[in-house]
């Protein structure tokens, strides 16, 4: 119960975890929570992510609340609820609408009329969606692709919609025709 | 001392130790269409 | 079979949650079709359809390609199970009730799967449903579930909800990692939640304060269950950092909840563990700035804050309340006679300290008897003035006198350990302890030639805690200095630092 049984903490000797006796510098932990001297009002438990660093390596979505009077404003852009229901009344409105729009009606509405609606015109224009990358593509007209000995793919230059970048970019890339629809 | 079955669990559950995706809100409704994660389109990218 | 037509109904409404909305009317239709079809609609169908729905969605956790979306069934029955405590129209009983019987149910699927399958169980679409529970109920409860329209309904929500977190921290405390290993992680995942733990510890009236105390108990017997002399395991470690990672996050968002729970914290805390006390016992209040403590002296001033004990710790004097509370009254020798005499265990404790290994005197007592006596020296400077408190004759001090002079050195050094763990930010406690230290350090009546003993114990419990890395309480390094000032250089010639080379080098540094 004396002076003399520190010895072997301060001597760092195996008897004792150093890390869990002498303890660490916790600094980088404080970091990691963003706590330093200048933030004394921040809430870090609010946003969690985990008890370690090492599976914290994403943010997690901390609690918030829209209050309805914020959702549903009237006259407001890309507010109101948008709803496809006749395809009667949606499909003359679809052929005239641009590629791009087109894009964004099939990625924005997934499992919908729209989606399939979109997906018919675009294959009209010659957009054909490649299945793996979940992107759009067309023929890039001033190359003419090579077709593979087995006929089962070919060789060319493409143009691709990207919808991270949203912008179409050409590439010469190699197209299984199983890949597409 | 730390018996054999305990320290068998431990171990599979530190291996299997959920990260801040699985404590993330749920999203069944909105299930993206686009890649999971902003990578350039020709990342390879397995079937 | 009849489970497999339960799995049925639930793929259906697994589908239909990827289809719709959360607040879909649709939702509240499947749900009561499920009652009026009889699916549901008796407490023993409820049981047998959570059971096949959570088998079939840990199966499907496991099937699921893991790069892909692994929690869809889980999230699902999530959902439904905080529909089911929503729209049913319960009163508050009923509702928790209700919730205790899912959660259960859960449990059961839940303990089964860790004790049949070692080696391929996985606590992933466990936590996972515990996770969703709370970020689902967590949507609902907003601005005191301003969702609902129902004004009768919302009311009723409102009142339950302290009890939803509550009964969750109950099962909490239920699949801690001793009963549960192969959920430890998971688990400490759960009590650091970021929808569960910030809640728990604003909670209104401090209702949650209770639990999570427990929680934070059970986390950290299991670590003392295993941190050894020579071999801690990696995952222990792991553990650890954890646990010293939460209870920073604490010492930032809520120091109050540390410094109203320091007596049963502390005394929880692995005593090997030194820094992880220390943090526990540096929280500062909120509105209070970190003084220098190598600037700033203990002065009445400075140290009139009365600290909150939210545990009162006369609950835990066991045989001895009548005694202590007759002495601090009427101090007598056979009263101390008994006191002295009734701090022994009735068996041996193992204990994995610094120079020790086994406990024969009742720790928690001794901590509990220490940590009374600052609660009564607190009342006792609200009500009367302080020179009756601060005083060699005052019962308080002459209690813990007592205490250490009949004592052996094991008894010294527990009760001296809990004195040095009321030094903590300036407030009244630090004060009177750093006042009892300092005499006792320089007392002349020790009888039998005890004074170097005593000496000794109250260094190395105050350098115990200053040699390790941040955070110092404040006061501990205060007091220490204060005693270095007293000695002057009579410090560094006291056998018992002259005879150890490192204590005397940084007694002499200092």
């Amino acid at each position: 119960y004396g002076l003399k049984d520190l010895v072997p903490v301060l001597r760092h000797e195996p008897t004792y975890d150093s890390n869990m006796t002498l303890g660490i510098d916790l600094n980088s932990l404080l970091n990691s929570l963003d706590i330093t001297k200048d933030t004394k009002s921040h809430h870090c438990l609010d946003a969690f992510e985990s008890p370690w660093v090492e599976t914290s390596r994403s943010e997690v979505q901390p609690t918030f609340y829209i209050p309805e009077s914020f959702r549903n404003i009237k006259g407001m852009l890309g507010t109101a609820q948008v709803e496809f229901t006749s395809v009667n009344r949606d499909q003359p409105r679809i052929s005239l609408l641009q590629d791009e729009t087109l894009f964004y009606l099939f990625y924005k509405h997934p499992g919908s009329v729209i989606q399939e609606l979109t997906y018919l015109e675009l294959r009209k224009r010659n957009w054909r969606y490649h299945k793996t990358l979940k992107v759009w593509l067309t023929k890039d007209p001033m190359m003419e692709p090579v077709v593979a000995r087995d006929s089962m793919s070919e060789r060319g230059s493409y143009v691709f919609f990207d919808p991270q970048r949203w912008e179409k970019c050409q590439r010469d890339f190699v197209l299984h025709y199983n890949a597409i629809m | 001392e730390i018996d054999e079955f305990t320290l068998k669990h431990l171990e599979s559950s530190l291996l299997n130790c959920p990260d801040s995706l699985d404590a993330d809100t749920p999203r069944l409704f909105e299930n993206p269409l686009s890649l999971p994660h902003p990578t350039s389109i020709f990342f390879p990218h397995e079937p | 079979t009849k489970t497999e037509r339960y799995y049925l109904v639930f793929t259906e409404w697994v589908k239909l949650q990827q289809r719709v909305k959360p607040d879909n009317p649709v939702n509240i239709v499947f749900i009561r079709q499920l009652f009026e079809k009889g699916v549901i609609d008796k407490k023993e169908k409820i049981i047998e359809f959570i059971k096949a729905a959570l088998e079939l969605s840990v199966n499907s956790f496991k099937q699921s390609d893991p790069t892909g979306e692994v929690f869809t069934s889980i999230d699902a029955l999530s959902r439904l199970i905080t529909s089911l405590l929503v729209i049913q129209e319960f009163d508050i009983e009923e509702r928790k009730e209700y919730f205790n019987l899912l959660l259960s149910v859960v449990t059961l699927v839940f303990a089964k799967d860790h004790q049949t399958n070692v080696t391929s169980f996985n606590e992933r679409p466990y936590f996972r449903l515990y996770s969703s529970l709370l970020t689902d109920w967590d949507k609902l409860r907003d601005h005191h579930f301003i969702r609902v329209s129902d004004s009768a309904v919302r009311k009723s929500l409102t009142e339950f909800d302290p009890y939803f977190f509550d009964i969750f921290a109950s099962f909490l405390h239920s699949y801690q990692p001793i009963a549960f290993p192969g959920f430890s992680f998971a688990w400490i995942t759960l009590v650091s939640h970021r929808m569960f733990l910030p809640k728990i510890l604003r909670s209104k009236e401090l209702r949650g304060w209770d639990k999570l105390v427990l929680l934070l108990i059970d986390l950290m017997k299991f670590l003392s269950q295993y941190i050894k002399k020579g071999n801690v395991p990696d995952s222990i470690s792991v553990i650890y950092k954890g646990a010293l990672r939460i209870f920073l996050g604490i010492a930032n968002d809520v120091p109050e909840f540390l410094i109203q729970n320091h007596y049963k914290l502390v005394k929880n805390v692995p005593p090997t563990c030194i820094q992880l006390r220390n943090i526990i016992l540096s929280a500062i209040p909120k509105k209070m700035l970190v003084p220098d403590p190598f600037v700033l002296q203990i002065t009445e001033e400075n140290c009139s804050d009365i600290p909150e004990v939210f545990y009162d710790p006369s609950q835990d004097l066991k045989s001895l309340k009548k005694p202590i509370i007759n002495y601090l009254r009427i101090p007598s020798s056979s009263l101390l006679r008994t006191i002295s005499g009734g701090i022994f265990r009735t068996e041996l404790e193992y204990e994995n300290g610094i120079g020790y290994d086994e406990n024969n005197v009742d720790v928690n007592l001794i901590h509990a008897i220490v940590t009374h006596v600052a609660v009564e020296v607190g009342l006792e400077v609200s009500k009367a003035s302080k020179n009756a408190v601060f005083n060699v004759k005052s019962s308080y001090y002459t209690l813990l006198f007592g205490l250490l002079s009949d004592g052996n050195d094991e008894v010294k050094f527990h009760v001296i350990q809990a004195m040095v763990n009321q030094l903590r930010y300036p407030n009244v406690h630090t004060h009177w302890f750093n006042f009892a230290l300092k005499l006792m350090f320089l007392a002349e009546d020790w009888p039998d030639d005890q004074l170097p003993i005593v000496q000794e114990i109250i260094l190395r419990s105050l350098l115990e805690r200053i040699i390790v890395n941040k955070p110092h309480p404040w006061s501990v390094v205060v007091t220490f200095m204060d005693l270095l000032k007293l000695e002057g250089t009579d410090m560094i010639d006291k056998p018992f630092i002259t005879d150890i080379p490192e204590i005397h080098a940084i007694i002499e540094n200092l």
